[in-house]
């Protein structure tokens, strides 16, 4: 499902040269639960970024579901996004002058829904993350696991079949990062692929492969037991 | 050091009232190192907001140094925040069209320093958070654990008596989160009074004493053994 070749990035600020990622290859079939790990600054979130069709790769190729995503034009870009992913960010990304049921109900609005099926769905997404009585709340009337907690939220809502999630749990106390990680193993279960980036090895245990990035390469990949 | 009495804070939305701490009380002696920790929405970065003396209980007293700060102007508000204490905020806050260097310099403008002295001071904690290359980067151009990390540098400039760090690993790999600790270990020893908030117990054990927040009160408050 996920076929990437050879993916580097590099920003080039001024006269230096940042390389982000320096040739990454890696295959990922559909219903795997992948953790992707590593030090700060060795390239996660950037890949994630590439996965996500977020951004673009400096070199290389990247095909998600056989198509190759670099030869797409904005519109079918903005389509996957749409529909085959649901990214949960590292920062959260969270519009702040909506409150978190607007937020959730945002990627919805590019599809052919009604209404009342988007603040249903909405709702119900807030009511599985524990936030059904914050809906009304803006995003700086939420704590901080609070806001983690809209974000995973609102990348359920268009049923994706892929999820890219960067540190969801990054702001959560133990007993909420279990019930987060018991929601990704129940989509993971119905077929839909996930791939996390955490630093904490609890969080890790929940995937099958773990990836270790290092300097901008995959230093590791290998199989791990179910937890 | 910090005398916490009684203290309550209600948020009003409309015709809700969101009681975010509801009773409470203690006392933290200078060169503790406390770990504050509790579930997601328990109250604790509402209640680090008060000690950094950044926000105001709807009820009860707060006595920093013995002096009760409720009772302070503006400008000596201020004056305190500025010169005794360092906050990390658990989002960071960083201003975005300012490089990591400027950021970290920023709490120096108010005091009487000179440029040189301030960019050296500031380049100096960026070096000790392993940050010296990024100096030139803005916020959105580093990593989440880079951002995190200016963030930890930035409280560190003004030589505060007191630090408050609100999920300063989050964002962090083992290694790193490892090598933040044992700056605010090596501060402490030094005798500065250390209180964070933290969900990873590997982090709490690096403090003497953990304060476990539920429902905006405190519900456990014991000493631990020394790592
Ligand atoms: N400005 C606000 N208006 C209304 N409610 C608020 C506001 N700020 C915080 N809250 C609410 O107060 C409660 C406590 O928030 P706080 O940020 O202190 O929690 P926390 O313990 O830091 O959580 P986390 O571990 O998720 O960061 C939460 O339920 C939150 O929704
Ligand atoms: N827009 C940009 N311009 C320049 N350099 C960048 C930019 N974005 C990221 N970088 C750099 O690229 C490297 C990789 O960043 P990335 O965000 O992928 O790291 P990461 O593995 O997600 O780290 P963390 O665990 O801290 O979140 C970092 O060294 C960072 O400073
Ligand atoms: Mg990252
Ligand atoms: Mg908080």
């Amino acid at each position: 499902i996920i076929e990437v070749k050879n993916i580097h990035k590099t920003y080039i600020m001024g006269d230096v040269e940042v390389h982000a990622l320096r040739g990454v290859s890696l295959e990922i079939e559909q219903g795997e639960f992948v953790a992707i790990m590593g030090a700060s600054g060795s390239g996660k979130s950037t890949f994630m970024n590439i996965l996500g069709c977020l951004d673009v790769p400096s070199k290389g190729e990247y095909f998600l579901d056989g198509v190759e995503v670099g030869k797409l034009n904005k519109d079918e870009l903005a389509g996957i996004r749409n529909q085959k992913i649901g990214f949960v960010f590292q920062g959260f990304n969270l519009l702040s002058r909506t409150s978190a049921l607007e937020n959730v109900e945002l990627p919805m609005f590019y599809n052919n829904v009604t209404n009342t099926y988007r603040q249903e769905k909405a709702l119900e997404a807030l009511r599985i993350v524990g936030l059904a009585e914050r809906s009304h709340h803006m995003p700086n009337q939420l704590s901080g696991g609070q806001q983690q907690r809209v974000a995973i939220a609102r990348s359920l809502v268009n049923n994706p079949s892929i999820i890219l999630a960067d540190e969801p749990t990054g702001n959560l106390d133990s007993r909420t990062s279990i019930e987060v990680m018991e929601i990704f193993q129940q989509l993971n279960e119905k077929g839909i692929t996930i791939i996390l980036v955490t630093h904490e090895n609890d969080i890790a245990e929940y995937a099958t492969r773990n990836v270790i990035f290092k300097d901008g390469k995959i230093q590791k990949d290998f199989s791990v037991g179910k937890r």
